[in-house]
């Protein structure tokens, strides 16, 4: 049961779709589960709706974790963040005044059959498991897919790569379901999150090119913030920045194509461990990772509710 | 042992070009082998001072080790045996046990 749900072990994808109805069974006041479509191999794309549900046309934060499938903080991470925010609901003021106001849209795994793939056969798989053309390679980049400058530089147009951007934009079903959800409710989005590893940083638009966002400084110190919040927990370091300059230029990104559909804030956090570890972060550091992300996500989140 | 043990003697270098040649040259070396980019995603991507971190079949490092000493590109071993790390990231019978 949710009280004895594990949240500082890696967890399979059919035990975080049975925890997310749990969570919904036990919370009901604060979470439901919905979903939005089905993966290419046809299993369920689940959405949490964490927040009180008060106003319909209250403020929201999409959070998504588990893009590329080798990156596993970022599952632990969502699942981490939506137990956090429960448990403190009515006790931490911050967490209280945020679920209040805000609606948090929370996808655990984004890249279901890429993430089941990683745990079944390949451990340091990352695309979608999708199957194109004759070529003999399976998968596209779920970062890549994304339609705002699509397979231009920094994305591979041959199927067999780890950057491959697809056939065309939006052809992976998970893409093109949250894409879909997100025009739906574009006029209540605020901030859009995507959880990857291992870099430790906080990007924002623009990953395509090297303009800078119109909402520039806003969005810098947003960034600014969330670093901070994330250093005063146990004092690690984060670089923050434009993606194109801070980590390299990538076309046909989540977080390019969620700032050109109106979005303002637009974050990509790259988690740890970029010191020892990579992708197989110890089940130990769990809990630091996900207690320092919390702040940031918070600070995040906390900043929508103040004028910019 | 988990993914039955097919990631047993395999390693992830480390690698930070620090000039243009460099970048040329270890593009080069890690164009000709069958390696898994975790940074960056791609050879493409590769640039001057920024690390790169590749996942390397067992029987391509004891190659990779002479490339680029032949090269004289410096590098680490950043993950010596990477089923061993596997096996410690999910502490792999313990957790099970928990579970």
């Amino acid at each position: 049961s949710q009280s004895q749900y594990d949240y500082e072990v890696y967890h399979s994808l059919e035990e975080i779709q049975a925890w997310m109805f749990e969570m919904n069974r036990t919370h009901p006041e604060l979470v439901s589960v919905l979903s939005v479509g089905k993966s290419y191999e046809g299993r369920p794309l689940y959405v949490l709706q964490l927040g009180k549900r008060s106003r319909p046309q209250k403020k929201a934060v999409w959070m998504d974790c588990g893009v590329h499938a080798r990156e596993w903080i970022g599952p632990a991470f969502c699942q981490w963040f939506v137990k956090e925010a429960i448990s403190s609901y009515k006790y931490d003021s911050v967490t209280t005044r945020l679920l209040n106001q805000l609606s948090f849209y929370i996808m655990p795994v984004f890249n279901v059959d890429g993430y089941h793939f990683s745990w079944n056969s390949d451990r340091f798989w990352r695309k979608t498991r999708s199957k194109h053309h004759k070529s003999q390679c399976r998968g596209v980049d779920a970062n890549r897919n994304w339609k705002v400058k699509w397979c231009d530089e920094g994305a591979s147009s041959h199927p067999c790569d780890d950057t491959y951007c697809g056939p065309f934009a939006e052809s992976e079903p998970e893409v093109k379901a949250v894409a879909r959800f997100l025009r739906r409710h574009r006029k209540r989005v605020k901030a859009y999150i995507s959880i990857h590893a291992y870099a430790q940083m906080l990007l924002y638009p623009y990953s395509y090119k090297y303009a800078t966002i119109p909402n520039f400084s806003c969005v810098e110190s947003a960034a600014q913030n969330a670093v901070s919040a994330l250093y005063s927990a146990h004092g690690v370091r984060y670089r923050y920045g434009p993606a194109s300059t801070t980590l390299y230029v990538s076309s046909g990104s989540s977080i390019d194509w969620a700032y050109r559909n109106g979005i303002p804030y637009a974050f990509a956090f790259e988690l740890r461990d970029t010191g020892h570890f990579g992708f197989l972060l110890p089940e130990s550091l769990i809990d630091p990772t996900c207690a320092e992300t919390t702040r940031a996500v918070k600070a995040i989140a906390s900043g929508l509710l103040r004028k910019c | 042992s988990p993914y039955n043990s097919r990631y047993a003697g395999d390693q992830v270098f480390r690698i930070t070009p620090s000039n243009a040649e460099e970048v040329r040259s270890l593009k080069k070396v890690l164009g000709r082998m069958k390696v898994d980019f975790w940074q960056p995603s791609g050879a493409f991507l590769i640039h001057q001072n920024a690390t790169v971190d590749v996942h390397v079949k067992r029987n391509d490092t004891r190659v990779l080790h002479a490339r680029l000493k032949q090269e004289r590109i410096g590098y680490r071993v950043f993950i010596s045996n990477l089923q061993k790390e596997i096996e410690k990231q999910t502490g792999y019978h313990s957790s099970r046990m928990r579970r």
